[in-house]
């Protein structure tokens, strides 16, 4: 049965999607059945992997609202064991609309049954926000992946998101496990950014993943490209990043 | 009257709290009456500003539920021409409770006419979305400053951005202007920063601030410290740039 994880954070810009793609990406390349579902109205994790937002569809907004099932809305990723369940801007006005919608925080959990047994992994790329949207998320999820940037605000951020989970665990997901914390776009040379990885390993004992993504420009150039990273420059210190990361979150969950 | 000027973009991690926080403090160093408004749930702009989101309040969460009138919620900020109007968490769950209300996105527009008289800018921080709180800040809103990183997602953002735009015109604020789209962590250098800003400026002739932001270690240092960077590290590039940026706002807005 999959594992589904949710790649979350409500701070914006901390390297969600870049996560998600790449780590999804890296999973499919050592043969696990990887789903990445695009959550975010945004669709940064569809176009990133050169998915289109103008087709007919079905996307995620139609999944969502009954319209369609998970399976019939997947399309093929960049790697042969990846697929993708696409967003579009139909997503925006959906907060709105399930806000009136029976069970309306399960939705993305019901919707996902049918892939369990289909998939090893399947990540979930959420909005900057903690709306609707993220709590379909964190209801579906068995655990969250939290990318974190080293700076004030993004640690400030930590605080709310841990306030969530508990909230999460009491109302709609009591099993909701922490996955882990990444740390993205660090550079060891900052202070600040020494200062905050040491301030997060002691206070999150065991819970920081050893990978740290390194800020890496062929990271940032690969989405133009509509390609992960290891599709993108195989050879660059960010592929090599997550292809760590996913090696740590296999050794996790497979218990070795 | 007041100029009220939303600092906005959905996507996340563009430097909308930083140029909102910054910008404020250069015009109040100008000696323009200014109030920074924070509109956004994680109260970055007011934490950036070393005001504590813990005390009794008024916040703008009683503002925009029509519990506390602005000025009452108003806070003296870091320098004398500087007031701020703080958020806290309750804000989180505005966005689902102001669904139900009447003039739902008047709310802001009601709560600053008071203020008009007293101030020469009302700048207002954004969260990383395009729902009630945002809604309510281009409702208010004379114009928007969209900050803007050069990078590929959030020129992606942009075409999102303008959309919205539209809307907001046809349906609630008609003479919603464009401030000027203002190029943030800005690196020369990367050849993926000058060809966004090649094309941005190619497509948005005359609407692209001339001052562009430059990555600078001393921005992402100061809201650690609660002070905006000039009051930070006054020599600092960042410091500089938003000077520069207060001064073309000015000539701007006073028709120089
Ligand atoms: N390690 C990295 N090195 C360099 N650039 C990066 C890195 N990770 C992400 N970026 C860039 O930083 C920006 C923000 O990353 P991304 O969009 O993945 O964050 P996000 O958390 O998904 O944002 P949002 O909150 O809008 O969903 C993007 O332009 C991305 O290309
Ligand atoms: N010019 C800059 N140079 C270096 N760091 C910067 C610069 N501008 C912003 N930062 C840092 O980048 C991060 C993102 O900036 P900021 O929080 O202002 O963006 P935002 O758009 O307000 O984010 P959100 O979408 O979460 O509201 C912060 O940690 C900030 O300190
Ligand atoms: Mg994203
Ligand atoms: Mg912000």
């Amino acid at each position: 049965m999959a594992r589904v994880i949710a790649v979350t954070n409500q701070k914006g810009g901390v390297g969600k999607t870049t996560t998600a793609v790449n780590l999804a990406a890296c999973l499919a390349a050592a043969e696990k059945r990887t789903a990445l579902v695009d959550i975010d109205p945004q669709g940064n994790a569809t176009s990133g992997l050169g998915i289109s937002r103008e087709g007919p569809g079905p996307y995620i907004y139609e999944v969502l609202m009954g319209e369609a099932k998970a399976s019939e809305a997947l399309c093929a990723g960049a790697i042969p064991a990846l697929q993708v369940l696409p967003s579009n801007s139909a997503l925006l006005g959906a907060e709105i609309e399930l806000a009136a919608v029976e069970g309306r925080e399960q939705r993305l959990k019901k919707a996902l049954e049918e892939l369990l047994p289909d998939y090893t992994y399947i990540l979930v790329d959420c909005p900057p926000s903690l709306g609707l949207l993220t709590l379909n998320a964190l209801t579906a999820a068995h655990s969250i992946l939290v990318p974190l940037q080293c700076e004030y605000y993004a640690l400030e951020g930590l605080t709310h998101l841990l306030t969530t989970l508990r909230l999460v665990r009491r109302s709609f997901n009591p099993d909701l496990e922490i996955e882990g914390l990444l740390f993205t776009m660090y550079d060891g040379r900052l202070s600040l950014n020494r200062q905050v990885l040491e301030n997060v390993r002691r206070n999150f004992p065991g819970r920081v993943f050893q990978t740290l993504i390194p800020r890496s420009i062929r990271l940032s150039e690969a989405p133009s490209f509509g390609k992960p990273v290891i599709l993108y420059d195989l050879r660059s210190a960010g592929a090599e990043a997550y292809l760590n990361l996913a090696k740590e979150v296999i050794d996790e969950t497979t218990g070795t």
